[in-house]
C-alpha cells in the first residue's frame, strides 16, 4: 500500500516541543 | 583546557536556546573534541546528545540519528539506564521523522522495556503513544490499537487528561 508522503505525528511534535528547550548542561 | 571544554558546552547550549543551531553545532563539536582529549565519556555523551538535538532543528535527521547512536553507545558503556532510555526515545522519534517506521518501532520498544524496568509510567505512556502512531503509519491497526489502549490506561493512571 502507498504511504502518505507527509505525516503529522502528534507524539513526534510533542517530543520536538520539549526538545526545543532541553539541553545537557555542563 | 578543561574550563574551555565546559565553556564550549555552555556556549553551545546558549546558541541552541537562542535558535542558532549552526553555531550550537560548532561549539558542541569543540566541546566534543576536548571531552575526547580528556577521555571524559560523560562529557562526550552530553556533546553527542546536544549535537543530535541541534541537527534535528537543522532538519538533518540522518546526521542527528548518527549522533544519537553514539549517545546510546556511551550511555550503555556508562551504564546509565535513564540516559539509554532517552537516547532510544530520541532515535525512535528521529526514525519516525525519516519515515522509517520499522526502525522507529525497534527503538520505541527498547525505550518501553527500559521505562518498564525503571517503573517510569510517564515514559512508558510516551512509548505506547509513539508505538501506536508508528504501527498506524505501517497500517498495522491491531498493534496500533493495543498500544493506544495501553496509552489510555497509563494516561488515566497518571492523570494526563490531554
Amino acid at each position: 500500500p502507498q504511504r502518505k508522503h507527509v505525516i503529522q505525528v502528534d507524539s513526534v511534535q510533542r517530543w520536538m516541543e520539549d526538545l526545543r528547550h532541553m539541553t545537557e548542561v555542563e | 583546557r578543561a574550563a574551555q571544554g565546559r565553556t564550549y558546552g555552555n556556549l553551545g547550549n546558549t546558541h541552541y536556546l537562542l535558535g542558532n543551531f549552526r553555531n550550537a553545532v560548532v561549539s558542541h563539536e569543540q566541546r566534543l573534541l576536548i571531552a575526547k582529549e580528556f577521555g571524559d565519556r560523560s562529557a562526550e555523551r552530553r556533546a553527542y546528545c546536544n549535537l543530535g538535538n541541534a541537527y534535528i532543528f537543522l532538519g538533518e535527521f540522518e546526521v542527528a540519528a548518527e549522533h544519537y547512536k553514539r549517545t546510546l553507545q556511551l550511555a550503555r558503556q556508562l551504564q546509565d539506564r535513564a540516559v539509554e532510555a532517552q537516547a532510544c526515545y530520541s532515535l525512535g522519534n528521529t526514525y519516525t521523522l525519516l519515515q522509517d517506521y520499522e526502525r522507529a518501532i525497534d527503538y520505541h520498544l527498547k525505550h518501553l522495556i527500559i521505562a518498564q524496568d525503571l517503573n517510569d509510567r510517564i515514559g512508558e505512556g510516551r512509548a505506547c503513544w509513539s508505538l501506536g502512531n508508528a504501527y498506524t503509519a505501517l497500517g498495522n491497526h491491531d498493534q496500533a490499537m493495543h498500544f493506544a489502549e495501553k496509552h489510555l490506561e497509563i494516561s488515566r493512571e497518571t492523570g494526563d487528561r490531554s
